[in-house]
């Protein structure tokens, strides 16, 4: 089993519809995915959970607290061999009761302990909410590897260096020694415009075959999919959206086998 | 002297491009604005604030944990009738050490005390990160007003909710009784889509006058220019972008003498 957290610390970046639309294409795939909503906003659940079943499923609040280990967390979905757990508004007050414990980083890695001995997947994603506090420490204390969504914007780079460096952090301080920076995925690209070129050849420049070959188009597609609560493949099955996270899906297993 | 915290917790929405440029534009009427940014990333500060100047200049830091009243950590910009309060990395540690202390969410609210007898200037536009965390809590209780800037998609409308809640929250619990959201900003508008139109008329059916008539466009200008650490007045004066903010300062002032 292997722990992805899907973060960046810039906002509106394609880290939910990323983490949604990776995990629905591997499991399309036939892998069995765990989907983990970290944001107290609950993006990636309103799309896989509906309101009736959000009310009582179990969210993971409670393992950041202390209460359940995150294995009696987990909701099935729709979706064959995808289940999910997800966030819910509590979230947004556990960054005040958790960094009044004293272990406040290692929280969700003890929780997830009893899943990485059960083993029942094969990877689980972690969606990140925009922030560098309590929240992504805990996601990336508990994270094998880190995907970072990154927008091909001059403020999506400026950020790259800040998450690098609270990366090596975590490596540092011991939190997580083995952490790495394993993929980086080039999002909302519009190849008509000259900035997005641009970027795309200084971020590949910069880090070579980190960067995800595939590239995530723009297109409103995703943007009119979570109204409908779908993911891609529901709402636009054949289009460029869909083909770009399944093209994704397949490079990230070859990346996965290969190392 | 009137504050107004720049505010949405769902990320890459345009809260600090609207914050630097209605700054800019309010600043280019000759109305005395103070910018400050209170996002750890410091987008705000990277156009305003060069590197060197950066490194020396105080940050909002200082003033969340008590060291300085806000007034001491004001830096000028090259822009007239603007000034700023920058935002530094040590923000990202804030959230855990102001946690920690009795009155974590009045932290900011007595920083500005001084700011206000003093009434050096007509407004402060406070830029906030995306996040439901301390340092939102922060700027919803020293803040008299709240504007909202909105993207014309679907998870930007599910977390409106969420910021009416925590808002209502701020004034119930006494921290800021006299709190309101005084604006909502459709940003990042296209018309060529379905989707944009369709959200802009469910927000004015909903929220009726409290939306702007002001729409900002979709215009990769926008992206462009903090890539050259310039407004978007610097970097296209005469284009849609510029205009847009130029209109959004005039009807929000006439929004406010009306009040
Ligand atoms: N490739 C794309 N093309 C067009 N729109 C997109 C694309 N990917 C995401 N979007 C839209 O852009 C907005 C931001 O995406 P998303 O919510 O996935 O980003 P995020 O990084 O998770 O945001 P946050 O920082 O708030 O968690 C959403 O409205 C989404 O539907
Ligand atoms: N009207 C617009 N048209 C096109 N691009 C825009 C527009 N407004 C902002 N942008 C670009 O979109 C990205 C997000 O904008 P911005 O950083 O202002 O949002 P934010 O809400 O402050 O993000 P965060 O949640 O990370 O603080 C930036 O790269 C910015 O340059
Ligand atoms: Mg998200
Ligand atoms: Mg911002």
């Amino acid at each position: 089993m292997k722990i992805i957290a899907i973060t960046n610390q810039k906002g509106g970046v394609g880290k939910t519809t990323t983490s949604l639309n990776l995990a629905a294409a591997l499991a399309e795939k036939k892998v069995r995915v765990l989907l983990v909503d970290l944001d107290p906003q609950g993006s990636a659940s309103s799309v896989l959970v509906s309101k009736e079943e959000g009310a009582e499923a179990p969210s993971i609040y409670a393992a950041l607290i202390g209460e359940k280990p995150a294995s009696d967390l987990i909701s099935p979905t729709r979706i064959k061999n995808l289940s999910i757990i997800p966030s819910d508004l509590d979230l947004a007050g556990a960054e005040v009761e958790v960094a009044r414990m004293d272990d406040h980083m290692m929280r969700l890695r003890a929780a997830f302990e009893d899943l990485r001995e059960k083993n029942a997947f094969d990877y689980v994603l972690l969606d990140c909410p925009p922030s560098l506090g309590i929240l992504m420490s805990n996601a990336l204390t508990a994270a094998d590897e880190i995907l970072v969504p990154i927008q091909c914007e001059y403020y999506a780079l400026e950020g790259l260096g800040l998450l690098m460096e609270v990366t090596d952090r975590i490596r540092a301080t011991g939190a997580n020694p083995t952490l790495s920076i394993s993929g980086l995925l080039l999002t909302m690209f519009d190849a008509r415009t000259n900035l997005n070129p641009a970027v795309e050849r200084e971020v590949r420049n910069h880090f070579q075959e980190v960067v995800y070959k595939t590239l995530i188009p723009r297109t409103v597609r995703f943007a009119e999919a979570p109204s409908h609560g779908r993911t891609i493949f529901e709402h636009d099955p054949n289009g460029i959206g869909a083909a770009s996270y399944r093209k994704l899906a397949a490079e990230f297993l070859q990346r996965q086998k290969s190392q």
